[in-house]
């Protein structure tokens, strides 16, 4: 079914509009499923929108998570401050039945730098105090910006450029994961398609009707050799 | 089959293409291997054109995407392809512009093929480049070498892309076929894709076909 507009499909960030609570909630409780009390990370803003499908709706929302500063070491190894993270779910509602089918989270940051590159910098942990993330942060808006120039990216707005940096950001993970999980010879990374969601990539690039539609019969070729 | 065959070597294969921001893989599919067939069979290499089974392919979807076995149909129904310069791609579906007179090449028949990688490759030798269709995890992020996901990750049944099989061989005695992708040239191994052989990798023996060409 199309998506529908109107409050769920709000594209600004906010509180999350009444339709996509349910599922914002949802999605919370799956992350912190196993986590004792004082250590649950907390719902920030929600944007996203509802795609109906036969008895179903499939939420595709972006949230902001605020976890809390952790300092107990029997909970975490190294003291961790307060950190908002970027994730994306998608939640499937079936007949009141909530299924959480994907949760992609990466670290951002909530306050802008002053060093005049705000585009490209405030998407990235910057600004926390916890050097580990501040080395990424330095690493990924390098590559990030070596992406634009190999690929002629424009962006029309600084918004989009920080969300695009995100979405690259947590598709150098993503691509990790891939190169972790194969046993063959390739290698994944940097490639022009970096800064597309992987929703973006699989909806305008590939053909889902190889797999839903049966085509025409073909009778079988003989085989080379075949008398 | 030989140990190893490449029909770059052998022209049978045109330049890489890029299809842009379009599900069009199946159109691309389908002329890389009509290409290749009008090469053996005729001994002409001539780049065909996806843009006329965009506009004129009515059983497919253009950018929403196809089948290439409808496609073949479609060839045989209209009566030919035109070449890509005379019917050169843009990217998005048009009314139909066919003209059977300035169709260049035309094909009898298609046929499904093996599912046994090893007669694939035997049926690839003989016959020429090969339409497949597989599974494109982790193509997004793809950069040279052999791919081979872990089975569950790649699987056969969640085919969503449509590539052109151009040659197999071995690569330090790891098994490949080499794919001839419609991204570009700025992507993969100049616009190449290498997938394990051997293993059913991605579904890349669950689709196979071709076009024939008396």
């Amino acid at each position: 079914a199309p998506a529908q507009s109107g409050a769920a499909d709000a594209q600004g960030w906010g509180p999350p509009p009444p339709e996509l609570l349910g599922p914002a909630r949802f999605a919370l409780e799956m992350y912190n499923r196993g986590r004792a009390a004082g250590t649950r990370a907390v719902l920030g803003a929600v944007r996203g929108r509802v795609r109906r499908a036969g008895h179903g709706s499939l939420y595709s929302l972006e949230a902001t998570l605020e976890e809390p500063p952790c300092n107990d070491p029997t909970v975490c190894q190294l003291p961790v401050s307060r950190k908002t993270l970027l994730c994306s779910f998608e939640v499937l509602d079936e007949l009141g039945k909530h299924m959480l089918l994907r949760r992609d989270c990466g670290p951002v940051v909530t306050k802008v730098t002053d060093d005049g590159n705000e585009a490209l910098n405030s998407g990235l942990p910057l600004l926390t105090k916890d050097p580990l993330s501040q080395d990424f942060s330095v690493k990924m808006a390098s590559i990030f910006k070596n992406f634009v120039t190999t690929y002629n990216r424009t962006y029309q707005t600084k918004e989009e450029a920080q969300w695009r940096l995100s979405v690259f950001a947590s598709n150098m993970v993503r691509a990790q994961k891939i190169q972790a999980l194969d046993h063959g010879t390739a290698q994944y990374g940097v490639t022009k398609f970096s800064d597309l969601t992987e929703e973006e990539f699989r909806t305008i690039y590939l053909n889902p009707l190889l797999r839903e539609v049966p085509g025409k019969k073909m009778h079988l070729a003989k085989s080379i050799g075949d008398p | 089959a030989p140990p190893e065959w490449d029909w770059r070597k052998n022209g049978a294969v045109t330049k890489v293409k890029d299809q842009g921001m379009c599900g069009s893989c199946w159109a691309f599919s389908v002329t890389g291997n009509v290409e290749g067939q009008w090469f053996l069979n005729r001994g002409t290499l001539l780049s065909l054109s996806e843009q006329e089974l965009l506009d004129c392919d009515k059983m497919d979807k253009a950018c929403m995407g196809g089948l290439p076995s409808n496609a073949y149909s479609a060839i045989k129904n209209l009566g030919g392809l035109e070449t890509e310069d005379d019917y050169s791609y843009q990217g998005h579906m048009q009314a139909c512009n066919f003209s059977a007179e300035k169709a260049k090449v035309y094909i009898n028949d298609s046929v499904e093929l093996s599912q046994n990688e090893q007669k694939l490759a035997a049926w690839l030798a003989k016959k020429g480049p090969i339409s497949v269709a597989i599974n494109a995890f982790g193509m997004q992020f793809y950069r040279h070498g052999i791919a081979h996901p872990l089975r569950p990750l790649c699987s056969p049944w969640l085919i969503d892309h449509a590539v052109l099989i151009v040659g197999y061989g071995n690569r330090s005695e790891v098994p490949f076929w080499a794919i001839k992708n419609s991204w570009g040239t700025d992507w993969g191994e100049k616009g190449y894709y290498y997938l394990h052989r051997g293993s059913g990798s991605c579904g890349v023996n669950t689709m196979a076909s071709s076009a024939v060409v008396n």
